[in-house]
């Protein structure tokens, strides 16, 4: 892929605040 | 499905199908999704992303699942 590290880094970042979205949302529906 | 609209799910299941890193464009979900008007797609974008089924990637116009990968 043609993507430089930094944006890898930054997808990845994203990616876990997307995740910590998700289970937070999912502890709210218990 | 899962609490979302039809629109949501609908995008929702777009933005799955796409394996690349950085995702679908907006771009790619508008011309897709045809009959959605430009303001509903985003707000649906806005909404799976507030709920962390999906994420921003290279830029604010491009987006994965968090399912899957």
């Amino acid at each position: 892929s043609s993507l430089t590290e930094e944006q890898k880094k930054k997808i990845e970042e994203n990616r876990q605040k997307a995740l910590a979205r998700r289970a937070e949302r999912l502890a709210a529906q218990q | 499905m899962g609490g979302l609209t039809p629109h949501q799910s609908q995008i929702l299941n777009l933005i799955k199908t796409c394996r690349t890193t950085e995702g679908i464009s907006l771009q790619d979900l508008k011309s897709q999704l045809q009959s959605m008007n430009l303001q509903t797609l985003k707000k649906a974008v806005e909404f799976l992303s507030s709920e962390g089924h999906i994420y921003s990637t290279v830029d604010d116009e491009h987006f994965k699942s968090t399912d899957g990968d």
